[in-house]
């Protein structure tokens, strides 16, 4: 299919796309390359690890919606810099973001994890697992983590990261997407595009789909997240209520 | 329309919150 597709769509056009989506992903990260080397090695002590693990459930809760809500803008900002995400009718273009956010926020967060030391960068500086335990959701927590170290393990570039991300946002198979022909070309696209790059740099056959084959561990901790909120909003509808409006319009059903 | 009016927002604002 891909050779296809290569014959109807030129060289050109492929690296033209190429350097729009790695463009826009340096432009729209949270953090450049250069201040995560500054910040690699800052970690939490021990008494901010004690302080964040004695915080209430509800708080935990809450200040991790504010941190994803942060991110999700940049995503937003990321999508709308792709070519041809913006040509599409608007309620696509809200299917895909609510959809493929955190699915692209968890690639993203490779850039922001230290698998030496198994640690994320969280609101300013570098936490383990232990740091997210008042959140009461152990299972998703460690999922997270082990889908940081498998993304990890590949040494993903900045351009792999962008055109993969790019494509998981542009999934064709979202659920009531009006126009997802024209949703399935872009992705088309973008991962002919991956592909280019990986051909360039490594030139690795099967690297592209050892990337791919890390969806399904993405599907599931999307999947758990909302299980979990879900829960969580049960529990507590009143913390739930004030989570940010963002958090909220993406996740709520 | 008025369920995801951040979204809407943010897509359709050329300012966007983004500090780039």
């Amino acid at each position: 299919e891909g050779g296809h597709l290569a014959s109807d769509v030129s060289r050109i056009e492929i690296e033209r796309l190429a350097q729009n989506v790695v463009k826009s992903h340096l432009e729209t990260s949270q953090y450049t390359s250069e201040e995560l080397k500054r910040l690699a090695w800052i970690l939490y002590s021990q008494e901010d690890i004690r302080n964040m693990q004695s915080k209430s459930c509800e708080a935990m809760w809450h200040e991790c919606t504010v941190q994803i809500s942060n991110a999700i803008q940049y995503v937003v900002e990321f999508a709308k810099r792709v070519d041809g995400f913006m040509d599409l009718c608007q309620n696509d273009q809200i299917i895909l973001l609510k959809a493929g956010c955190l699915e692209v926020l968890l690639i993203r967060m490779i850039r922001a994890f230290n698998p030496l030391n198994n640690t994320v960068l969280f609101a300013g500086k570098y936490a383990g697992v232990q740091m997210f335990k008042s959140l009461g959701c152990d299972d998703l927590i460690n999922a997270i983590f082990e889908l940081g170290r498998n993304l990890c393990r590949l040494q993903l570039s900045d351009e792999e990261i962008a055109l993969f991300t790019a494509a998981v946002l542009l999934s064709p198979d979202r659920p009531w997407l009006s126009e997802s022909k024209k949703v399935q070309k872009l992705q088309d696209k973008i991962y002919l595009a991956l592909q280019h790059e990986i051909q360039k740099k490594s030139g690795n056959e099967d690297r592209l789909s050892k990337i791919i084959s890390k969806l399904p561990l993405m599907k599931t901790i999307c999947n758990l997240h909302l299980d979990k909120l879900e829960f969580f909003r049960l529990v507590h509808p009143e913390v739930a209520t004030n989570f940010p409006p963002l958090y909220k319009e993406v996740f709520n059903s | 329309k008025e369920k995801h009016k951040i979204l809407h927002r943010l897509l359709q604002d050329s300012s966007s919150p983004v500090d780039l």
